[in-house]
């Protein structure tokens, strides 16, 4: 966007300047929350029927650990887990080209099913099974 | 509600979630789980037979595919004294997607008093998941031990499916399923209503219920109380229902919002 907006610009150092202070502040605050360092992981969270205060309704489970995936997909991929061939190349051309290439994606790679156990409005019984519910492995993509 | 485990990590800070938010995400999950709004039971007792025999299917189900070391899947409710699963019920289980059971709408203390020989059953099936078809169902009915005079006797338990029901004359029925059983036997019977369901529907319209005839060996018609089926004034564990079990047929598309 910066490009399109160049002949606006009455002093180009100034607002260059600006962009990288703020670059090296967000890079700072990364570093400390210690997000964007850290690769392609599973992270736990918990569904839980019983706080979202269901139990009138839902029989079974109390709750699922459904977990997510969250991290960076960052070269060199070999560290993280399950990167497939494609998701390499993507990091490759990525480190070549970064602003039209995007990274990686860190997403599941295996799924997992559950089955909740509930009562409808009429007070039948219902027992659904739910495929893709619960994350096994996260990889980059 | 997040956690941090020694296998994986945690980068949320826990914070309490503000009342709009708590909405906003009771509706996505309710979402993910494909129902429209929050159920709300008007009776919702889990100790009654079809909760019982649902969670039997359930901890099937879940001991199954529990990844060892798990413990998330622990049972809610005691299950001892449940109804029985058969083997072809485990098969039926297998291959299902949903597994459904059905209270019976029809009021059995007034339907005793209108009826000594016979009892009635109407399950509404209105509201089964859209896109899945019906693979098997059944309707299940517990019989007590008789310990009286009947003791050595053996009774036919038949069930109809009503066809008409015309005024001032006669219910026309199509007989479904028969058992014989000793007045000695205790456990639940099952019969078969498998094509009635599908064809129930089809046509909603053609659901008039069931219909239960004890006779004795004489051929004559007896209260079905003398055998021992608990038809309404029986224990709470031990009422009848009716369990459908069904499969998806078309892809679900979860719509964009």
């Amino acid at each position: 966007s910066a490009h399109g907006h160049k002949g606006r610009q009455g002093n180009r150092s100034k607002p260059q300047k600006t962009v990288q202070d703020a670059l090296k502040v967000v890079e700072a605050a990364a570093d400390t929350l210690s997000l964007s360092k850290e690769g392609c992981k599973k992270h736990e969270l918990y569904v839980s029927f019983r706080d979202l205060g269901w139990q009138d309704w839902i029989i079974a489970p109390e709750g699922y650990a459904a977990f997510y995936c969250e991290g960076e997909c960052a070269f060199p991929l070999n560290s993280y887990m399950n990167a497939t061939n494609h998701a390499i190349v993507q990091t490759l051309v990525h480190f070549i080209n970064p602003d039209t290439v995007p990274k990686p994606c860190c997403a599941p790679t295996q799924l997992h099913g559950i089955s909740v156990l509930y009562f409808d409005d009429s007070s039948n019984v219902i027992l659904k099974k739910y495929r893709n519910m619960v994350v096994r492995s996260c990889g980059c993509h | 509600n997040f956690s941090v485990d020694n296998e994986v990590h945690s980068s949320f800070i826990q914070r309490r979630l503000r009342s709009q938010e708590r909405r906003e995400m009771q509706r996505e999950i309710l979402s993910i789980l494909g129902l429209p709004h929050r159920p709300r039971p008007h009776v919702n007792t889990k100790h009654t037979a079809a909760p019982m025999f649902m969670l039997d299917l359930y901890n099937t189900i879940s001991t199954d595919a529990q990844p060892p070391g798990y413990s998330y899947y622990k049972p809610a409710l005691p299950t001892q004294g449940s109804p029985m699963m058969t083997p072809q019920e485990s098969r039926f289980l297998d291959d299902a997607d949903t597994v459904m059971s059905f209270v019976n709408l029809v009021d059995q203390e007034k339907d005793l008093l209108f009826q000594q020989h016979r009892r009635e059953f109407r399950f509404d099936l209105s509201r089964i998941p859209e896109g899945e078809a019906v693979t098997a169902a059944e309707f299940r009915i517990y019989k007590n031990v008789v310990q009286e005079r009947y003791e050595n006797e053996t009774f036919s338990v038949s069930v109809y499916q009503v066809l008409e029901k015309p005024p001032n004359s006669e219910v026309e029925l199509l007989l479904l399923d028969q058992r014989e059983v000793w007045a000695a036997e205790d456990g639940w019977l099952l019969f078969d209503l498998t094509a009635t369901s599908n064809l129930w529907l089809v046509n909603p319209e053609q659901n008039l219920g069931l219909h239960l005839v004890l006779e004795d060996s004489h051929g004559q018609r007896r209260n079905p109380h003398l055998a021992g089926l608990v038809t309404g004034n029986g224990a709470q564990e031990k009422q009848p229902f009716m369990v459908a079990f069904f499969k998806v047929n078309e892809v679900r598309l979860r719509s964009v919002r």
